[in-house]
């Protein structure tokens, strides 16, 4: 599969999900595909009337009617409910990955990181309808940690 | 009548996103 073309600046803001959706092209075709269906659905809704959104769109759109028919055979692609339970699930073992890190005072880029991604996954399962009331719990922790601890690495100080 | 024209345009091309998205998600 080719890289995700580029979006427009009025798109800004899904260029999270297309960071990650690339990220794991190869190493989770599943997350990859609904990060890339969450970050299309979002693009409608802020910016489809600019040239350059339009053509960006129809590019998606393209793109993740071949990888539905690439992934045929993949129930995490084809059913949703599947598809649910697989992001759920890898979100849920990145945020306690994340979590466990930093209890144990291991506080380092890869764990910003894990907890940004998780954060942002949760968002992802926004695709499938309203989340538990522990996956919004979850999210805003995530996204708070990653930001936290993020800026104290950036000021030299250590996470509490 | 040109500004009518455009948004018809716009609203056809939001209907088709829409409508393969729709499609995409049942297929």
């Amino acid at each position: 599969m080719t890289d995700i073309p580029t979006c427009p600046p009025t798109l800004k803001a899904i260029q999270h999900y297309l960071k990650i959706a690339q990220e794991h092209a190869s190493r989770d075709p599943v997350v990859a595909y609904w990060c890339q269906l969450h970050a299309l659905q979002s693009a409608l809704g802020i910016d489809r009337k600019s040239d350059e959104s339009k053509a960006f769109l129809v590019k998606m759109m393209d793109r993740l009617e071949v990888m539905k028919k690439e992934f045929k055979d993949n129930e995490a692609i084809t059913n949703e409910v599947a598809a649910q339970a697989h992001l759920e699930n890898y979100a849920l073992k990145l945020f306690i990955w994340a979590d466990s890190q930093d209890r144990a005072s291991n506080f380092g880029k890869n764990v910003v990181k894990a907890f940004y991604t998780s954060g942002m996954l949760f968002d992802v399962l926004t695709t499938f309808g309203e989340l538990s009331e522990e996956i919004q719990q979850n999210r805003k922790y995530a996204k708070w940690k990653a930001a936290y601890i993020h800026n104290c690495l950036k000021n030299g100080e250590t996470p509490v | 009548t040109g500004s009518i024209g455009t948004s018809t345009q716009v609203s056809q091309e939001q209907d088709e996103l829409t409508q393969r998205l729709s499609r995409l998600r049942q297929m």
